[in-house]
């Protein structure tokens, strides 16, 4: 629900 | 080979030192300091028209076409949605090959879409007249070894991507390849814009920000960069042209956005988030010193979003003396998208954690919130017209918003 892409791809790097 | 390369690295770090010394040098205003005689704007005159639904996960990238007669919008739910934004009504709906979108395009003349994101690769679309729920496939683009951040049209057969593989690709959509790779960028490639259609750069320049910390102008024709700005020690997560098209806005992730100037190659002015929050909070202090009008109440109504822990009606406030905004308040305050109004004299700037601020570019001040919106605000756009405004969120809507004439 919580998970948005682009802020995920921040913290993955 | 290692300590060659250290050694050509320290030394270029110096010459670009004593490069930005002489800029320094040369440099003999800013912005802010040719405004004092400007009077402020006080209120914020943007008016919410419509909300627009039809999204069921949260909204990846909104854009407006060039006739300012559609607004596209690419959602985790794998479709991009092209909307009437003043009927509201939907005109396509457009099923997507891969869900994971972070951004998306729509061609000047309206008849291409294209999608990217977390499969690398760059898919377009055209966009069916007859049927409005069709996956027309035209092109797909594979090439780039990870994550596509931003896609631009440049024309009706040609495609420009950024991506986390530190490079950016033209592509040429009849012949179906890559054209021109750009390479200059030291990290990914955040952001990217292309200036606005009626100016004399549109066509063959467009502007991107990394997570070097750098932005870069890029000519479609020379695959190394044109000029190259050193933006903060942190991402530059959002970059816009300015309206004439020879200025540039880039935000960061240390909540700032600045101001650079293409002809004179130079920063001319800062907007810094706390800086902004708290010149509002005195402000508003001065003109109603009771803690429920002020700042940091919004801040806290916003952190917590709609949830009924935000309806206390006595909010902890604190003086601004031991209100440390960076730390307490804001937990990411990084620039996430940038917007000028048609006049230019107003940025909607939208942070990670607290939204849309509207600042007076001319003066520095911000001077309100585009606020209605119950989960992240991901953009607000202008318009090419000027006669709209449109923001999307998390929350799965977007909203219409008309500016106020007086």
């Amino acid at each position: 629900e919580n998970t948005s892409l682009a802020p995920l791809v921040k913290l993955a790097r | 080979v290692e300590d060659k390369i250290r050694t050509a690295k320290t030394e270029c770090k110096q010459l670009y030192d004593q490069i930005n010394r002489i800029k320094g040098k040369i440099q003999d205003t800013q912005l802010m300091n040719l405004s004092h005689g400007v009077n402020s704007l006080h209120e914020l005159n943007l008016q919410p028209v419509r909300t627009l639904k039809g999204h069921n996960n949260k909204i990846s990238d909104v854009k407006w076409s060039q006739d300012s007669a559609s607004v596209l919008s690419s959602s985790q739910d794998g479709f991009i949605i092209i909307w009437d934004p003043f009927t509201g009504l939907k005109k396509s709906a457009i099923p997507l090959l891969s869900q994971w979108v972070l951004s998306s395009a729509i061609s000047p003349s309206g008849n291409l879409v294209a999608s990217a994101g977390l499969d690398n690769h760059c898919s377009v679309y055209r966009v069916s007249r007859d049927n409005r729920i069709q996956q027309n496939v035209i092109s797909i683009f594979k090439g780039h070894t990870c994550y596509i951040s931003a896609t631009e049209f440049l024309d009706e057969r040609t495609i420009l991507t950024a991506s986390g593989d530190m490079t950016c690709a033209m592509w040429d959509i009849p012949k179906s390849k890559r054209v021109t790779e750009f390479i200059d960028h030291l990290g990914d490639v955040l952001t990217m814009d292309l200036p606005p259609a009626n100016t004399g750069r549109y066509g063959h320049n467009f502007i991107t920000g990394g997570s070097d910390g750098y932005a870069y102008l890029w000519d479609v024709r020379q695959p190394n960069s044109a000029q190259s700005f050193f933006i903060s020690d942190s991402d530059v997560s959002a970059i816009k042209f300015f309206n004439n098209g020879e200025s540039f806005m880039a935000g960061s992730d240390d909540g700032s956005a600045r101001l650079f100037d293409l002809r004179s190659d130079c920063q001319i002015s800062t907007y810094s988030f706390s800086d902004g929050l708290l010149q509002q909070h005195q402000l508003q202090q001065q003109h109603h010193p009771h803690p429920h009008s002020h700042a940091y109440s919004r801040i806290q109504k916003n952190r917590y979003g709609s949830s009924s822990s935000s309806t206390s009606s006595y909010p902890i406030v604190k003086t601004p003396q031991s209100l440390n905004f960076k730390e307490s308040c804001i937990e990411d305050q990084g620039v996430i998208s940038i917007d000028f109004s048609s006049s230019g004299r107003l940025m909607y700037a939208c942070y990670a954690d607290y939204g849309c601020a509207v600042w007076d570019i001319i003066k520095g001040e911000m001077i309100g919130k585009v606020d209605g919106h119950r989960n992240r605000i991901n953009a607000v756009k202008t318009s090419p017209d000027g006669m709209a405004v449109v923001s999307s969120s998390w929350d799965m809507t977007l909203k219409v918003w008309t500016p106020v004439h007086q």
